[in-house]
């Protein structure tokens, strides 16, 4: 599930 | 992180930098839309709020806060400041035009129905349509100061190298965001033809002049 993705973008 | 992602946010850093000292060194904000300011200060706010609860790196918080003390500075320079210089006339782009479908859309597509999710999903849509007011702005007046097209041409560079970062990532490591990319196209979109006026006049050392 996307959320799991650390969100590490600007 | 790879090097379209670190060049992008140079690109994106270079740009805040230039509009902030353009504005403190000349003391003045003429051409520049307050409305596009205020809207990147709410994509900060609304992306960033995970700033001291979800730490990836220095180099992360540190940019994170950059962007978002710069961008509340060039706020406060333009509606303060030098409040007098701030072209309100030509600035009128309407921002609630932008604001509601995007809130709208935020809480209808989004990876999540959390709140952290629902606001950066939102930060994300705004970012897209947030330089309108300037680009409305500079076909009104018909024109740009040549620092202003450099801001622009930064600021357009910094989205459109993240598309080729989201490219990369994909090959090499089977991660992408549909939601991010589908909103970065459309902003690289956006300053496709300023990108075109910028290339064939400002490098030649024209004036950028919009054709009336």
């Amino acid at each position: 599930h996307n959320n799991e993705i650390i969100k590490d973008e600007l | 992180m790879n090097i379209f992602r670190l060049l992008g946010d140079l690109s994106h850093l270079l740009a805040i930098i230039i509009l902030l000292l353009k504005i403190w060194r000349t003391r003045s904000c003429a051409g520049v839309s307050g409305k596009s300011q205020i809207l990147f200060a709410l994509v900060f706010t609304t992306r960033y709020l995970d700033l001291f609860t979800n730490f990836i790196s220095m180099y992360n918080s540190a940019m994170k806060l950059i962007y978002l003390v710069c961008s509340y500075a060039t706020v406060f320079l333009m509606y303060f400041k030098f409040k007098a210089t701030y072209d309100s006339n030509h600035d009128t782009f309407r921002m609630e035009f932008l604001v509601v479908p995007v809130g709208g859309l935020a809480f209808l597509v989004n990876h999540d129905f959390t709140p952290l999710e629902i606001l950066w999903t939102f930060s994300i849509y705004l970012e897209a349509v947030a330089i309108l007011p300037q680009l409305f702005m500079i076909s009104k007046t018909g024109e740009a100061e040549t620092i202003t097209s450099h801001y622009l041409f930064a600021l357009g560079s910094y989205r459109a190298l993240y598309i080729v970062n989201w490219v990369f990532r994909f090959y090499t490591e089977g991660f992408f965001d549909l939601i991010a990319i589908v909103a970065g196209c459309v902003q690289t979109i956006l300053y496709c033809d300023f990108f075109y006026l910028y290339i064939t006049k400002v490098l030649k050392g024209k004036q950028l002049t919009l054709p009336a």
